[in-house]
């Protein structure tokens, strides 16, 4: 799994 | 952004306002949970700190201040304006027992072990049960007014519309947010109770009570 730490979800 | 995303977020938007003005027209917060309220300011919190670190669009960032705002403002109205009204003996669900295990999951399983991050994965986990002071209250009472059951209905309206936006960013852009997933699953779960009770019973006008 993608390891994000950008979060553009709400 | 899709169409799912976007209907999703404004969902999430027509159920905070709604629980706002309910409360503001009606001057009484009486059948609402004010710990389901306080949690949801928690979340909003806790998963919206990145406004100081990251901009992704206008749109995101002045939907985070309003969704922020708006918590607030209805904690506010429960426990300070309209405090009379609260009604506290039957909003008597553990929060602790809710964000101690929340807590301790966003340590152990997140996307990587930085203090942002990890008050991120517990603001997702924490959501996914938030709702719960709320139904519990209601299956205590054993009823709940027309226009809180709206409420509810739009906050797990807009879970399941993000189900569907994670299917399409999978399939469109290979995008998959596995924490993210699994507790909107969760959460939308959770409403599924109430989605056919509002379905039988309150879209053919009949108001939201559970048998005794």
């Amino acid at each position: 799994w993608q390891r994000r730490t950008l979060h553009d979800e709400l | 952004m899709n169409v799912f995303r976007l209907t999703g977020d404004l969902s999430h938007l027509a159920a905070i306002i709604i629980l706002l003005l309910k409360i503001w027209k009606s001057r009484s917060c009486a059948g609402i949970s004010g710990k389901s309220q306080i949690l949801f300011a928690i979340v909003f919190t806790t998963r919206y700190l990145d406004l100081l670190t990251s901009f992704i669009s206008l749109y995101n960032t002045s939907m985070k201040l309003i969704y922020v705002g708006c918590a607030y403002a209805t904690v506010y109205l429960i426990y300070v304006k309209f405090r009379a009204t609260y009604d506290g003996n039957h909003d008597s669900f553990r929060v602790e027992f809710l964000i101690v295990p929340v807590g301790g999951l966003a340590v152990l399983i997140n996307h990587s072990f930085a203090p942002l991050e990890i008050l991120w994965t517990f603001s997702i986990y924490l959501e996914s049960v938030a709702i719960l002071p709320q139904l519990f209250m209601i299956s205590k009472t054993g009823e709940a007014e027309t226009i809180t059951t709206h409420y509810l209905f739009c906050l797990g309206l807009y879970r399941a519309l993000y189900l569907f936006n994670w299917v399409w960013r999978f399939y469109f852009e290979g995008f998959f947010d596995m924490i993210a997933i699994v507790a909107g699953l969760v959460q939308t779960v959770l409403y599924c109770d109430f989605f056919y009770l509002y379905v039988t019973k309150v879209l053919k006008g009949k108001k939201l009570s559970l048998p005794a």
